[in-house]
C-alpha cells in the first residue's frame, strides 16, 4: 500500500 | 530540528518587475506536499534575482511556513507577499531536497 500512489497530482499556478 | 534544515537557503527576491514570474506545483494532500518551483519566467522578479531555480521546494515565504497548506492557500500566500506594499522584497526559504 504505497501512500504516494494514492495522492493526486497538484495543479500548477503561475504567480 | 527538521531534516531539511541544514540544506535550506534563504533567498531575498526584490520586487524588480511587475510580476514575480514563477509557477509552482504541489501543496498538502498532493504528491508534492510542499510547493515546488516548476517554471521561472524570463523578465519576472524571480528571474531578475537570479537565485531561485526550477526544482527548489519552498518551505517558507516571509517567515510563513507552507507546511500543511493546500496548493491554493500556498499560492495565495505567495501572491499576497508579492502584492503587499509593506516590503519591496519577498524572502523565500527553499531547499533543493524533495
Amino acid at each position: 500500500r504505497e501512500k504516494r500512489l494514492t495522492l493526486p497530482p497538484s495543479e500548477i499556478t503561475l504567480l | 530540528p527538521g531534516l531539511l534544515e541544514p540544506t535550506s537557503t534563504l533567498i531575498r527576491v526584490p520586487k524588480s518587475a511587475s510580476t514575480l514570474g514563477i509557477a509552482i506545483e504541489g501543496g498538502a494532500k498532493t504528491r508534492q506536499p510542499l510547493p515546488r518551483i516548476v517554471t521561472i519566467q524570463r523578465g519576472g522578479s524571480a528571474h531578475n534575482c537570479g537565485q531561485l531555480k526550477v526544482g527548489q521546494v519552498i518551505l517558507e515565504v516571509n517567515g510563513i511556513s507552507l507546511q500543511g497548506r493546500e496548493h491554493r492557500e500556498a499560492a495565495r500566500i505567495i501572491a499576497e507577499a508579492f502584492k503587499t506594499k509593506e516590503k519591496d522584497y519577498i524572502d523565500f526559504l527553499v531547499t533543493e531536497l524533495n
